[in-house]
C-alpha cells in the first residue's frame, strides 16, 4: 500500500441504544477525519504531519474525549494528555496535565522537535508553553454540558458510595476555571473508583461513556 | 481519547493520542494513554500503534511497545502480535488499539464492546465503525 490512516475515538461501553442519529453523527465525525488525513496523505504529506491534524480534527470535535468535550477531574477543570512518537527515529514528545493549550497534540509535538526531552508535565508543561506560539486558551473552552452531567453524576454516586456527607468538600475554586460554582467533592479516595450504571437514554446528552466507561477514555 | 496512526508514501510511520482522561479522575493522574511505549509507539521497522482504554493496564503491560516487539523479536504479524496483547495479555474490556505495519496493514483490535474507529488506505479500503 502506499499509505494507509487508521483512527479512533475512544472505547468502552458504548450503548447500542444510541439513537440513529446519534451514531450518525459519530460516524460521519470519524468519517470526516479519516478523509480529511486520506487527502493529506495522498498529497504526499508525512505521517506524521497527518497523525497530528488528524488528532487536531478529533480534540476539536466535542463528540470525543479529548479536548473541547474533555471529561471533568474530579476538581472540575479538564487536564489534558497527549503523546506523538515518529517511526522514522523514535522521537517521540508527550504531555501530561495541560489546562491551556487547545490542541495538545501540537504540544506533544512541540516537546519532541524543539526539545531535547521527551514528556513534560503540569505546570512545567504551560511554563513551555508560554514560549511556543500554540494557541491558548482558558480551561472553560474544552467544556461541554454532556461532560458536566457525567462528572455531576459521577461525584453524587460516589458520595451516596462512600458515605462522605455531602457537606465535607475539598474547597477547591474551580469556579475560577470552569465558570461553574465550585463543586462538591468527597475525601475518599474510594469514591474515585464507581460501579458502571445502567444504560443512557439513547440521547446526545446521554451517550454514551457510562461511568466504568469512562475510566476508558 | 482519540489517536491516529499513518503510513506514508515515504514509508514512514507515526502515531499519535490525546485525551481528557476518565471522569473524576484525581488531579495529577495520567493514563489513557498518551504515554510513549504504553499507549502510543512508532517505529518504522515494525508499525504505528495508538491505544485507547484502561490506562493504567495500557501503561503496566506497556501494550504498544509490546506489540511492536512482537513483531520485531518474535516475528509476528502486526495482527497476531496486537491479538496476542490485547486479547492474551489485558482482561476482557480493557479497551483497545489502532495499528498500522510498514507493510500497510491495518490492524483495529479491542476487547471492551466497542471502540469508535476508522480506517482508509491507498487501496480504496474505508471502514469507520463503533461496536464489532
Amino acid at each position: 500500500k502506499e499509505y494507509a490512516l487508521v483512527i479512533h475515538g475512544g472505547a468502552g461501553v458504548i450503548s447500542r441504544d444510541i439513537s440513529d442519529e446519534v451514531r450518525e453523527g459519530y460516524l460521519a465525525s470519524l468519517e470526516t477525519a479519516v478523509r480529511a488525513g486520506e487527502e493529506m496523505l495522498r498529497e504526499g504529506r508525512s505521517a506524521l504531519d497527518v497523525v497530528e491534524a488528524v488528532v487536531m480534527i478529533l480534540e476539536d470535535d466535542p463528540r470525543f474525549n479529548a479536548g473541547v468535550g474533555a471529561v471533568y477531574t474530579s476538581e472540575a477543570v479538564h487536564e489534558l494528555d497527549a503523546a506523538i512518537m515518529d517511526g522514522r527515529d523514535l522521537n517521540a514528545g508527550a504531555v501530561a496535565g495541560l489546562r491551556t493549550v487547545r490542541n495538545p497534540i501540537s504540544m506533544a509535538r512541540y516537546i519532541m522537535e524543539e526539545t531535547p526531552h521527551v514528556f513534560f508535565a503540569g505546570a512545567g508543561a504551560e511554563q513551555l508553553a508560554d514560549q511556543t506560539s500554540l494557541e491558548r486558551v482558558d480551561n472553560t473552552f474544552f467544556n461541554t454540558e454532556i461532560r458536566r452531567n457525567q462528572l455531576d453524576r459521577a461525584l453524587q454516586r460516589a458520595a451516596q458510595q462512600s458515605g462522605v456527607p455531602a457537606g465535607v468538600h475539598r474547597g477547591y475554586a474551580a469556579a475560577e476555571t470552569t465558570g461553574h460554582p465550585t463543586t462538591p467533592q468527597t475525601n475518599s479516595p474510594g469514591a474515585l473508583h464507581s460501579t458502571p450504571s445502567a444504560s443512557g437514554s439513547g440521547t446526545f446528552s446521554e451517550v454514551i461513556f457510562l461511568e466504568e466507561a469512562d475510566r476508558y477514555g | 481519547t482519540v489517536g491516529a496512526v499513518a503510513l506514508d508514501r515515504d514509508g514512514n510511520l507515526a502515531a499519535a493520542t490525546s485525551t481528557g482522561g476518565m471522569t473524576n479522575k484525581m488531579p495529577g493522574r495520567v493514563g489513557d494513554v498518551p504515554v510513549i511505549g504504553a499507549g502510543t509507539y512508532a517505529d518504522n521497522r515494525t508499525a504505528a500503534i495508538s491505544a485507547t482504554g484502561h490506562g493504567e493496564k495500557f501503561i503496566r503491560n506497556v501494550v504498544a511497545y509490546q506489540i511492536a516487539a512482537g513483531i520485531e523479536f518474535d516475528g509476528l504479524t502486526l495482527q497476531e502480535a496486537a491479538d496476542r496483547v490485547i486479547n492474551g495479555k489485558l482482561d476482557q474490556g480493557d479497551g483497545g488499539i489502532i495499528a498500522v505495519d510498514r507493510f500497510g496493514t491495518i490492524s483495529m483490535t479491542f476487547n471492551s464492546p466497542g471502540m469508535f474507529r476508522g480506517a482508509i488506505d491507498s487501496q480504496g479500503y474505508f471502514e469507520v465503525a463503533i461496536w464489532e
